[in-house]
């Protein structure tokens, strides 16, 4: 499903130059379930972000089923990013002017659905991740690990078959975190969800079957784990 | 140094009331190392807030050094959230359009110094979080982790006597974060800071003397910790 060769990004800021990621290369199949680990600063939301199609590489090709997302069309990439792909952001991305619900909503406004449909899923996915009774509060309304579920919600709404969550529990306390890596499971085993990701928590990761290690931009380990 | 008799507060939400906090009390001794863990939405960064004069009770009463903080004047409260308290927000709280080391040094424009050492200060605030190469990027040329390590730094320049910080090691990795809790220790033992954090991790917790457990809005349990 996803296969990066040689994938390096590169940032210019001002005189000097970070290298964020530096020829990175793996596969990861359908139905996959992987963690990607490595020290802060080390290019982990970098890599999410071009696994996402949200930024593009400096250098290195990126396929997503067989095909180099260099060719794709702008409509291409818009469609797949609505509709294939569901991208939990490390700092929640939410619109502070919108309700919990109207946030969630979000992605299903491109997809043609019905008013009341789109506010069912939107409810059904805040329940998913225990929000029920935040349905109308506003992000500044919301405690810090609330406002990372609805985000956690938002990325479920649109029912993806590839879900990116740039580390979903770092402002859970652990039993929430535990629901959430539950939840992350089931739609991986039950659905059939390609799973992919970035945790600070060796706990999470071990939910997971494979751990790719980054280090300084660099891919240093790519390590299976035994069936739990 | 602080002490909470009966502290509730509630929100007015729409048509329902949460009531974020009711009736905790307790009281913290200069010079001590606290940590309060809970649930998510439990109420700890609301009691922070409370604690960090960033707002006020809906009732109860709140004691800094033996004086009730209703009978401080405004520039009483502005004097002591720039001079005396610290404070790492669980969102970080940067602002976009200024460089790491502008964020840092924000808390010193209140202090008269002049700009060189504003600047040096800076510096090294930000050296002490191991950001030394970052100190002209822009919050959003940083990692996760490295903006939550701004975070830190800013609340640490104008050497606080209470710093107070808010899941400061939610985005970190577990070296940085163990690095994190080593300069907040060596504070606490060496330069007599009052030290009290939230966080969900109880390796993180364990650093500290004391941890104080939240849930829903109460403080259930007042756990001290043998000496490490
Ligand atoms: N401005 C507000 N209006 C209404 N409800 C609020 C507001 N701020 C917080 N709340 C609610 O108050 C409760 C406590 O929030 P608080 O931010 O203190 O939780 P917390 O313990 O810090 O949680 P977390 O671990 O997720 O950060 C939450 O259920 C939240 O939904
Ligand atoms: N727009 C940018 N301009 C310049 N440098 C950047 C930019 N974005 C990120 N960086 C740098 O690239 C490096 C990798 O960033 P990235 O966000 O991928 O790290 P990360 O592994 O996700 O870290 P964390 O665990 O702290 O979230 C960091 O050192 C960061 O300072
Ligand atoms: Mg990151
Ligand atoms: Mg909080």
């Amino acid at each position: 499903m996803i296969e990066a060769v040689g994938l390096s990004k590169s940032y210019d800021t001002g005189p000097s130059r970070v290298d964020a990621l530096c020829g990175v290369s793996f596969r990861i199949e359908r139905g996959e379930y992987v963690a990607i680990m490595g020290p802060s600063g080390s290019g982990k939301s970098t890599l999410m972000n071009l696994i996402g199609l949200l930024d593009s590489p400096t250098a290195g090709t990126y396929r997503l089923d067989g095909q180099s997302v260099e060719d794709f069309s702008d409509d291409r990439l818009a469609e797949l990013r609505c509709r294939r792909i569901g991208f939990v952001f490390q700092s929640f991305h939410l619109l502070p002017r919108f309700s919990a619900a109207k946030n969630v909503e979000l992605p299903l406004a491109y997809m043609g659905l019905p008013r009341g449909e789109r506010r069912a899923r939107a409810v059904a996915a805040l329940a998913s991740v225990e929000l029920g009774a935040r349905v109308d509060h506003r992000p500044n309304e919301l405690s810090g690990g609330e406002r990372q579920r609805v985000a956690i919600a938002r990325s479920l709404v649109n029912r993806p078959d590839l879900l990116l969550a740039d580390e979903p529990t770092g402002n859970l306390d652990s039993r929430s975190g535990e629901e959430i890596c539950r939840l992350f499971g089931r739609l991986n085993r039950e659905l059939g969800v390609t799973v992919v990701l970035v945790t600070h928590d060796r706990g999470v990761a071990e939910h997971t079957r494979r751990i790719l290690h980054i280090r300084d931009g660099a891919l240093v380990r790519d390590e299976p784990l035994g069936a739990p």
